[in-house]
């Protein structure tokens, strides 16, 4: 049917929040911190 | 870099939604972010060797495919979390059922930290305007639509809040699925080719207005990132209003305090609110907006470095007590209620990008939070807004909102996150430049 619409549909996998992942995040956070950002948005 | 391309946006490790493509061929599968905060398609290269990251994630094996072709541009990209470095290659890449042929992409040979080490997914692939794309690289996104795979050139995200892992929900590319969303779409258009980028208006706690983007704030719809962030302003608001614990401002109790009754009286005599803070001595006002008394002079600098009352952070409290200030006298709040609530909000200011844990028990009591998108409101309610970490007695919930400021004129901006694009099935319209949201089915 999908193809017959013309759409190309990609299932999508969830991964919930958890401790490990926050830690993780903080961690990475203050990573790039010390990266400096050059990119960023922000900067 | 040297392009100047900005791209940095996204928590990747927050990020909760991914895709499985395929590159090469046969095709090698990788778990991929479809990310429309980003343009580049990158995956971890075989020859990525001292990079722990990479031996956690699989790998792409130039060697192994028929379809490889060497271009060897040498590519780095510096998120804000984190950072990946490699080199362009170009090889099919499989979406779906679909084959996109001679694509770009960068073979990360180097993702150096714990960002990348410990995420769940392997690569990113980037569904963000070119202009933004590092290397100008074309994005895949534009390559369907170059070799015909689509036959309309919209995409849509359709996020099941509902589902237990492993069944996250679906992207769509060539439309929409109609049993994805209830009612019309509202479309905005993209004010700023790159993200995805357009206008909203104001953001109600409760009802009542936070003031802040009453006269407009950009917004960007990042399917790559878990949050929702916006100005400190509105942040510090809604902390108070769900009680999320935040950080004590001292500056921001000192502007109170001192300048408090001041500017309240500025107000009263209708002063225009964006000279107020240079009028009482705190910002200079260049025209346009708010700036620190502290650029003046490096001697001035000095000085106010001395007295503590002239810097960065009491030019923002002070900007911020202004709109809140504001924003209560027309509620027709008396100046002692004004005054003590203002205090209080001092006590609510969140860190920049960090999270705020609130108590699981007082979901009830909080307020729907709208956002005003085409001049209509996008309501989250509490159980969409805040999220919930653990089971049972163990369970901790954390705010959906975090703080980031991101100065004129490119914002005041919100970054709409899979928060907001749970509840709302949004459309990215490339044909027609614009985005499109639909309460989620």
């Amino acid at each position: 049917a999908s193809e017959a619409e013309g759409l190309v549909r990609i299932a999508l996998k969830k991964r919930p929040i958890d401790q490990n992942n926050r830690v993780a995040t903080r961690l990475s956070g203050e990573e790039g911190q010390h990266l400096g950002g050059a990119n960023s948005l922000g900067s | 870099e040297d392009e100047g391309d900005i791209v940095a946006l996204q928590n990747y490790m927050n990020a909760q939604y991914f895709g499985e493509i395929g590159v090469g061929t046969p095709p090698q599968k990788f778990t991929v972010i479809f990310d429309t905060g980003s343009s580049n398609l990158w995956v971890p290269s075989a020859k990525c060797y001292f990079s722990i990251a990479c031996y956690f994630h699989s790998r792409y094996k130039a060697g192994q495919s028929s379809t490889y072709k060497k271009n060897g541009k040498p590519a780095a990209i510096q998120y804000g979390t984190g950072s990946i470095a490699g080199y362009f290659s170009e090889d099919s890449v499989t979406v779906g059922d679909l084959v996109v042929k001679d694509q770009e992409f960068i073979e990360a040979t180097k993702e150096p930290g714990v960002t990348f080490m410990v995420a769940k997914f392997d690569g990113i692939l980037g569904l963000g305007f070119q202009e933004i794309s590092v290397g100008k690289a074309v994005p895949v996104w534009y390559k369907m639509i170059e070799q015909g795979l689509i036959s309309d050139p919209v995409f849509s995200f359709w996020f099941n809040r509902h589902a237990g892992e492993g069944e996250g929900g679906e992207i769509v590319f060539g439309g929409m699925d109609p049993k994805h969303y209830i009612g019309e779409h509202t479309y905005v258009p993209v004010t700023q080719k790159g993200y995805w980028q357009f206008d909203m208006g104001d953001v109600l706690v409760g009802g009542k207005s936070t003031g802040f983007c009453a006269g407009g704030c950009a917004a960007i719809a990042d399917s790559g990132t878990s949050l929702l962030a916006g100005p400190t302003a509105i942040i510090t608001e809604i902390n108070e209003k769900i009680g999320a614990a935040g950080v004590v401002s001292q500056e921001c109790k000192t502007v109170v305090s001192q300048y408090g009754q001041q500017i309240l009286d500025l107000l009263l005599a209708e002063t225009q609110p964006k000279k107020i803070c240079s009028q009482v001595g705190l910002c200079t006002f260049d025209g346009t907006r708010g700036v620190s008394a502290g650029i003046r002079s490096v001697v001035d600098d000095e000085a106010e470095k001395s007295n503590g009352l002239h810097s960065d952070p009491m030019c923002n409290a002070c900007e911020m007590a202004v709109v809140w200030m504001q924003n209560q006298l027309s509620q027709n709040k008396t100046q002692d209620v004004i005054l003590n609530y203002i205090n209080q909000l001092c006590d609510r200011l969140p860190s920049p990008m960090g999270e705020s844990s609130v108590d699981c028990g007082s979901l009830a009591s909080m307020p729907e939070i709208e956002f005003t998108i085409g001049g209509k409101k996008f309501a989250l309610k509490p159980e969409e807004y805040i999220l919930k970490v653990g089971e049972g007695p163990a369970a901790q919930c954390i705010s959906g909102f975090t703080a980031m400021d991101i100065p004129p004129p490119r914002g005041p901006l919100w970054i709409l996150g899979d928060v907001f694009m749970g509840p709302y099935h949004t459309v990215f319209d490339y044909g027609k430049l614009r985005v499109g949201f639909a309460k989620a089915a």
